[in-house]
């Protein structure tokens, strides 16, 4: 099948909290995201990747103009579940890659980090469906990341040639 | 604006990888991509959350049928980046919510999760975008998974009233 990247969005009114050593069985992200729903805060982005013994870490991003209504309750929410700590970034930004299938083709994936890394820019989270690859950097970097994700997948064709399979 | 959820997927054929305590340095997870993608294998999922004093874990999942092609250079992908080591999981499925926005509820999202948590299903990772939210769990857990989403979101129905902000 034909890969064509759509567009790049980027988004830099996030912040980032990261609800650390949290315990790894059913029921805590469950009570996490319940108990930020009480508050009416809208989430950006939910991460969640491998485990370590017992304890695994869950991310996400809100928008930074709820996050001082997030800090208030973000102890109770690390207590509630038994975590170990809450982790915040204030200076962090999304930069994404748009279009259907885009993260089936590592290729693509391999051009986004490979401009990133060319501007030596830290990939702090990465997310993806099957419409878009959403990766988190630094604030300070995110007009950086969009021209050198520009250049390497629009200025240099990125509409891959269909598949013969 | 009203979210409403417009389906639930799955999907049973997958093989999870995590290259587990690789540099959180520009440059890594582009040589990852970069090296998977000279075996011309699809990635289903990406996803990296909290990075742990200079080190994090970056995890991929692929169709099971090209797992073995993968098993072959896993090794040398984890020596290519100095990681230290891989792990993987046969036992995994996903599981989405499908819906504009319907990440950026918490209800929703905390419906999803408390729907799985009361099945007892542990959630392994979570990815999300503005599209879905995607959850990977035990693999022999997936259809009890689905039943339980669709009963949560279907049949207590899930429109949200339009909000009036
Ligand atoms: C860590 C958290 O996701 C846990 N595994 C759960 O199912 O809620
Ligand atoms: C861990 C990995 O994502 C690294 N931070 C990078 O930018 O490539």
């Amino acid at each position: 099948e034909e890969v064509s990247v759509r567009g790049i969005a980027h988004q830099k009114n996030v912040t980032k909290v990261s609800l650390v050593g949290v315990p790894d069985q059913p029921g805590t992200a469950a009570k996490i995201f319940a108990g930020i729903g009480k508050h009416e805060v809208n989430i950006n982005l939910i991460v969640q990747a491998e485990h370590h013994g017992g304890k695994n870490d869950i991310s996400f991003l809100v928008e930074s103009s709820a996050f001082l209504r997030v800090s208030r309750f973000l102890d109770e929410l690390v207590a509630l579940v038994g975590g170990e700590r809450a982790v915040v970034d204030e200076n962090v930004a999304t930069v994404s890659l748009v279009g259907e299938g885009v993260q089936r083709e590592p290729g693509i994936a391999a051009r986004m980090f490979t401009a990133l890394a060319r501007e030596g820019i830290n990939i702090d989270l990465i997310s993806t469906s099957n419409l878009m690859i959403t990766c988190v950097i630094p604030k300070d970097r995110a007009e950086d990341a969009v021209r050198a994700l520009h250049r390497e997948l629009f200025e240099k064709g990125v509409v891959q040639e269909p598949r013969l399979d």
